[in-house]
């Protein structure tokens, strides 16, 4: 059973998750108009800034982060950024939108010069990640404790770090076995927080 | 690609925009 406090967190965090996204007209550009490879990709990178901005703003609103150090918030972000976006987009993909919206984004992926050992991993991680049939609370959570892992390089209060991320695995753990009782396999991937060093 | 985006850059800019505020 989850605590009181430990529903307040997840409503917290999947409250940030939610409320930070990328931002409308992006969406509309990436969906709508007609690009060449080279502009696919320029619109690809920008929608890549977008992205690690928003990324920013879902991080201040996890519970303890803007009290670490400074350097230490830097260090964190920079670390996880790449996979922090990565989990994000899996989410999105598949989520199965309407109207074949992921059907015109991975058009455009595929279509924007970037090299085939790239994307072929990608929709691969995409595709596994979908498997796992995770809830918003999951990946919301999954993110947070993506971002907040002590381990990253030039972070120098890991314990800081380590007393954010714990509860956040712990009420992880919960929510999986509470959403998923009889599929240990995500249960086991989510117990370790380098499932997404794996995935890379 | 991350490295050329500026990324450490691009999170600097963002942390600091509530205090700019």
């Amino acid at each position: 059973e989850l605590s009181q406090d430990q529903q307040v967190l997840i409503s917290y965090i999947v409250d940030a998750h939610n409320k930070h996204r990328i931002p409308q007209d992006m969406a509309r550009k990436l969906l709508q108009e007609q690009f060449n490879a080279e502009e696919n990709f320029l619109l690809l990178t920008e929608m890549a800034t977008s992205h690690v901005q928003v990324l920013v703003e879902f991080t201040k609103n996890i519970p303890g982060f803007q009290s670490l150090d400074h350097e230490d918030q830097i260090a964190l972000l920079k670390g996880s950024a790449v996979e922090a976006m990565f989990l994000r987009s899996a989410q999105v993909f598949s989520k199965k939108l309407p109207n074949g919206h992921t059907v015109v984004l991975e058009d455009r992926i595929r279509r924007s010069g970037i090299s085939e050992e790239f994307i072929t991993p990608m929709f691969n991680f995409y595709k596994s990640i979908g498997e796992l049939q995770m809830m918003q609370e999951e990946h919301a959570l999954l993110t947070a404790i993506t971002i907040l892992s002590p381990d990253r390089p030039y972070v120098k209060d890991q314990q800081a770090v380590e007393r954010l991320q714990e509860p956040m695995l712990e009420v992880l753990r919960k929510v999986c076995k509470l959403q998923h009782p009889t599929n240990p396999a995500l249960c086991t991937a989510s117990r370790s927080s380098r499932v997404m060093a794996h995935e890379r | 690609p991350a490295s050329n985006l500026g990324l450490e850059d691009i999170i600097r800019k963002a942390l600091m925009g509530n205090m700019e505020e």
